[in-house]
């Protein structure tokens, strides 16, 4: 474990964290996109079935199933919990999922390092995982009006895939560990995704003035 | 062939 992964692995738990603690302390879920959670959800179900097959570490272990019960808490809140869905603004966040999932689906079967239902299931994930946060960016452009908290899970999403690149960088030079190139390019694209937004909460934060995105 | 991609990330 160096320093990035760690750092990365804190900002993306930071992230889930603020996330759900905005939603359960203020019974709003104003400006998240139901849409990206559930892709969430669905990226950690696929990608984490290994807990049943392969032991890493109890923090491995641990993280996954953090990972899991947030996500799926998050979903809950936002479908189920009777004051929370209520702020749900269904109108906006119109993202198709099928839109994202098919062609993940497509990719993993044409593109992957062995064909086995797990790694498949696996390389699927790392897809899924790359655009998840598409519905979320666009639901932000389209309101424009962003919240702290929302604004800040966003950012640190965008840390955390930063930070995994230093790390596999640094692991590549370090242990001549060898991420599979799939991982690479997805994770370049899911870093990618964020730059836009990265540069507007920058500037924001900079003249110290409330995000807002150009519509 | 090495074993290069152990999938020990989150």
């Amino acid at each position: 474990m160096n320093i990035f992964r760690l750092a990365g692995d804190m900002t993306h738990l930071a992230s889930v964290l603020v996330l759900l603690l905005k939603i359960h302390t203020i019974k709003s879920c104003a400006g998240v996109s139901l849409k990206t959670q559930e892709l969430y959800a669905l990226v950690f179900a696929t990608r984490y079935l290994d807990i049943f097959t392969d032991f890493i570490s109890v923090y491995n272990t641990v993280m996954k199933l953090i990972f899991l019960g947030s996500s799926f808490s998050i979903v809950w809140y936002i479908r189920r919990h009777k004051i929370v869905r209520r702020s749900y603004d269904k109108e906006q966040d119109t993202f198709r999922h099928y839109f994202l999932v098919l062609p993940c689906l497509l990719l993993a079967l044409l593109i992957h390092e062995k064909f086995t239902v797990k790694e498949l299931l696996w390389t699927f994930s790392i897809y899924l995982e790359a655009v998840a946060i598409l519905p979320q960016l666009v639901l932000l452009q389209r309101t424009r009006n962003i919240d702290n908290l929302t604004g800040q899970y966003v950012f640190l999403l965008g840390a955390y895939r930063s930070l995994y690149i230093l790390n596999w960088i640094y692991r590549y030079f370090t242990e001549r560990h060898f991420v599979h190139w799939i991982t690479w390019i997805a994770g370049l694209v899911q870093t990618l995704l964020y730059a836009d937004f990265f540069y507007y909460y920058f500037e924001s934060w900079k003249n110290n003035v409330k995000l807002q995105l150009p519509a | 062939e090495e074993e290069t991609d152990v999938k020990d990330e989150l």
